[in-house]
């Protein structure tokens, strides 16, 4: 699935 | 951070500003749903249990204090403010949230990332938010005379998640490693419930109406 990075946003 | 994705985050904020300015120059609340209220404050205090353990920005951290500061003090005034909580049309509000909080907990439970609380609640979150704003269309469908502010707020709210999807787009093509498939259906399902409200927005604004739900 996705990474914990893009955890940036709101 | 992108033009898409500060648009999207200025109209969020523009569309709490709009209906706390509508709670305190109206002394009411008419047509706004506290169980989407409730349901929202449930997702800013899950998915941001995470400003004490992880720092991204100031910009960051200063944003999640306001949307959780900004909805909890809506939900006092629809509670407890003596004028203002009156005004609350409970018997129109009838959308059970049970309904969709039972089965976004099971799905973040099923479909995540990571098995951690932490990481659940966060996709817990996100699924709560991609239908959070249901009971609130539901209640416009019963409310006649849908008053300006309300119609914004709701109009301010489906264009945010709308730049959002902008955002994710300028991010899929600029950013190699970004991809977060769990946001992006869950954003786009978001999206797409304010399709109808939509339509009959401008169908309003064109005929210079007042905006009402079939």
């Amino acid at each position: 699935l996705g990474t914990t990075a893009s955890k940036d946003e709101l | 951070m992108n033009i898409f994705r500060l648009a999207a985050d200025m109209t969020h904020l523009i569309s709490i500003l709009v209906l706390l300015l509508k709670i305190h120059a109206t002394r009411s609340c008419r047509g706004i749903s506290l169980k989407t209220q409730d349901l929202y404050a449930l997702v800013f205090l899950f998915r941001y249990l995470d400003l004490f353990t992880r720092y991204i920005s100031l910009y960051n951290t200063v944003m999640k204090l306001v949307f959780l500061g900004t909805s909890f003090s809506i939900i006092y005034f629809m509670r407890f403010h003596r004028v203002v909580r009156n005004t609350y049309d409970k018997e129109q509000d009838t959308f059970r949230s049970i309904f969709i909080v039972v089965p976004c907990a099971v799905l973040a439970l099923l479909i995540n990332q990571e098995r951690s609380v932490l990481e659940i609640l966060w996709t817990f979150s996100i699924y709560l938010e991609a239908v959070a704003i249901l009971p609130q269309l539901v209640l416009l469908q019963r409310t006649q005379n849908i008053d300006n502010l309300t119609g914004n707020y709701v109009f301010l709210l489906g264009t945010y998640r709308g730049l959002y999807i902008l955002n994710w787009i300028y991010r899929y093509l600029t950013e190699p490693h970004y991809r977060q498939w769990i946001v992006w259906l869950s954003g786009v399902l978001q999206t797409g419930l304010y399709v109808d409200f939509f339509y009959y927005y401008f169908l309003a604004w064109r005929n210079n109406q007042k905006l009402s739900l079939p």
